[in-house]
């Protein structure tokens, strides 16, 4: 474990305690994708199915649970306790699209054929661009809550740091996960624009408005 | 150089 990956990983944890602060103190979800949050739920079971049959060490596991039980419990908060504030007529990107691609680069880029390998590139595909339905939200309506942009911007630094993570590994330990780096290098490169207006609004203290 | 999934990474 090194320092990037280690802050990587407490953005992210971070990114989803922004995530259902947002939603339990504005008692909304409104500016939230649902399906993007319902990509995370499948992103994260089918990459975390193996804590149950393999030990990596306390703090993967307690990591894997959380994300798990955090995820399913986001969108139990999104379809079920504040369902009047999610507006699906804004929430308009094809997430078939983005599966079923990602279903047939994991069948053609795997390190195995075999049920779990495949199901492991999937999750690491599909986490990729599962942030493109909420992006296009963002870019649909034009503005976000500040909150919201605190939650984006967290996720997009998890991403971020696991790139000098990579670096750092294959010097210090001499292992390189290709599928994991493009498919890594493609998600934070999703972020780019947003981060962009992120830092020179948003950080100024201004709204997180796009230009019309 | 080792080839494969990081599979200690979250």
């Amino acid at each position: 474990m090194n320092l990037f990956r280690l802050f990587g990983d407490l953005s992210h944890l971070a990114s989803i305690l922004i995530l259902l602060h947002k939603i339990q103190t504005t008692r909304s979800c409104r500016g939230i994708s649902f399906k993007t949050q319902a990509l995370y739920v499948t992103v994260f079971v089918a990459r975390y199915l193996d804590l149950f049959y393999d030990w990596v060490s306390l703090y993967n596991f307690s990591m894997k649970v959380f994300f798990i039980s955090s995820s399913i419990y986001i969108l139990y908060l999104m379809k079920v306790r504040f369902r009047p504030t999610h507006d699906p007529s804004i929430d308009t990107f094809r997430a078939e699209y983005l599966v079923g691609p990602c279903v047939v680069l994991a069948l053609i880029f795997n390190y195995k054929f075999t049920f779990p390998e495949v199901l492991w590139s999937f999750s690491i595909f599909l986490e990729s661009v599962a942030i493109l339905p909420q992006l296009f939200m963002l870019q649909r309506t034009g503005e976000a809550e500040t909150i919201t942009t605190h939650y984006l911007a967290a996720l997009g630094a998890y991403r971020a740091l696991y790139i000098p993570n990579w670096i750092y590994r294959y010097f210090s330990e001499g292992v390189v996960d290709p599928i994991a780096v493009i498919a890594g290098l493609v998600q934070t490169a999703l972020y780019v624009d947003f981060f962009y207006v992120y830092f020179t609004k948003v950080l100024q203290g201004q709204k997180f408005e796009l230009p019309a | 150089r080792v080839r494969g999934p990081l599979k200690d990474e979250l």
